[in-house]
């Protein structure tokens, strides 16, 4: 069966699209046939793999309003065994669309309804924000994970979110479970780095990935290239975390 | 008069936050009357002027729902000559709440209407996304100062900011202005930060503030102390970096 992971933290830059291009890409390299969808106007992780957005004749903005099906949609990406459902700005004008529209927060599990089977797993990069594209994310997923970047403000906005997702559960979508959370930018040269990643930990133990991203500079140069970092430069720090993820997801999922 | 100054950019974490705190800061120590205004339910801009969030009476909140006056809410910050509206997380809710509701793009620009000569500068803290609360801030303001992470990812999104402001400027705001572009967490051992920064410059030229924001550790390790900067560690590069941007303000606005 189809495993669909929404990947959202209201708090921006945390590596929300960073974790989605990369753990996506990682697993997809471990065999496992992997779908990311692009639910953020800014199209970020469409970039990241290498797919211009301005080009595009359908997009995951088509999906939502109910003018494509997925297969129209989605692309294969540089790599085998990953496909992208990218996104474009019209996205932007989505969330206004859909306000007045029946079930406007059941439009992405509708439009992802035919994926069983065709895919293991499923990541959905959300924007920074908790509104209309978000709750569609978490009402159309099974689990949600959450990059925490190790920093003070990222602390701050982790129950409003789980709040949210809570208010999901019980309205929307009774399977959402919060798979994890995952520390990010991790800088072992500062203090502050473990001390977030310490309260973390304490408060959400088990559910907090023993593997923890550090901040590399190539991670960060990877989508100027158009490639994620884990093909494009496979000894980096970045690269060597997002594949220990991917195995560790695996584990987890019980992925074969 | 008043300039009231919208800090905005739908890409997440390129320090929006900490721009309105440490240059509202810095511009305070320098005498002039600054007032930060906080319209992000993350409530970022709030803790990172030492105040807690989860108890206050009033917040911008009760200001855009008409509930409250400015002098309700805005309190003074540990600064002198330094002012908060503090933001608190029942914001999360008003974008839907003023969905229906006349004028709802007006909401902020009311509420400041009568801020005229109490402040020299009002700086606008803006969530990541370019949903009801930015257009409220943009509606409202004078000028537009967006920072730019010096990262691949933080070029995309610019031309749909500037658009939305165009939209504003022409249906709501005749008066707002693109004030300038801040290039921020510039890493000068990384060629990717040098490659943006000359791409901005390129593009925008003048509107590009000569001032640029190095990658600082005790920037980040400020808000955990409820302290800009500027006042917790005066020798750091983000706090010198940050004086050097108010002096360059003051000039760019010939403030005495
Ligand atoms: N471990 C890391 N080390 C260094 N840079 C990183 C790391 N992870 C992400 N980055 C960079 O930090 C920036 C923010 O990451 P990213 O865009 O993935 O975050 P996001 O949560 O998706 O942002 P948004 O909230 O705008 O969607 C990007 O420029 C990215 O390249
Ligand atoms: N020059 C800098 N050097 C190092 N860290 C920085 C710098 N500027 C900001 N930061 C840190 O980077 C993170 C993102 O900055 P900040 O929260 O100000 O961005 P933002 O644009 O307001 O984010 P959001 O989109 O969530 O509102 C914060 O943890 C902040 O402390
Ligand atoms: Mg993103
Ligand atoms: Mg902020």
């Amino acid at each position: 069966i189809t495993r669909i992971v929404c990947v959202a933290n209201q708090k921006g830059g945390v590596a929300k699209t960073t974790t989605s291009v990369n753990l996506g890409a990682a697993l997809a390299m471990r065999g496992h046939r992997v779908l990311v969808v692009d639910i953020d106007p800014q199209a970020n992780a469409t970039t990241g793999l290498g797919v211009d957005h301005r080009s595009l004749e359908r997009s995951t903005y088509d999906l939502l309003l109910g003018d494509a099906k997925l297969p129209d949609v989605v692309r294969s990406a540089s790599i085998e065994n990953l496909f992208l459902a990218p996104s474009s700005l019209d996205l932007a004008g989505a969330e206004v669309e859909l306000v007045g529209s029946m079930a406007r927060e059941r439009k992405l599990g509708e439009a992802l309804r035919g994926v069983d089977g065709d895919y293991e797993m499923v990541f959905l990069d959300c924007p920074p924000s908790l509104g209309l594209l978000t709750v569609n994310a978490l009402a159309a997923a099974h689990d949600l994970i959450v990059p925490v970047q190790c920093e003070y403000y990222a602390l701050e906005g982790l129950g409003q979110l789980l709040g949210n997702a809570e208010r999901v559960r019980r309205a929307l979508n009774p399977e959402l479970r919060v798979a994890g959370f995952l520390l990010t930018m991790y800088d072992a040269r500062t203090k502050l780095s473990s001390q977030v990643a310490d309260e973390v930990r304490s408060h959400f133990g088990e559910l907090v990935f023993g593997t923890v991203i550090p901040r590399s500079v190539r991670l960060s140069e990877a989508p100027s290239f158009g490639e994620p970092v884990v093909t494009l430069d496979t000894a980096s720090r970045g690269s060597i975390a997002y594949r220990l993820l991917a195995a560790e997801v695996e584990t987890r999922y019980t992925l074969s």
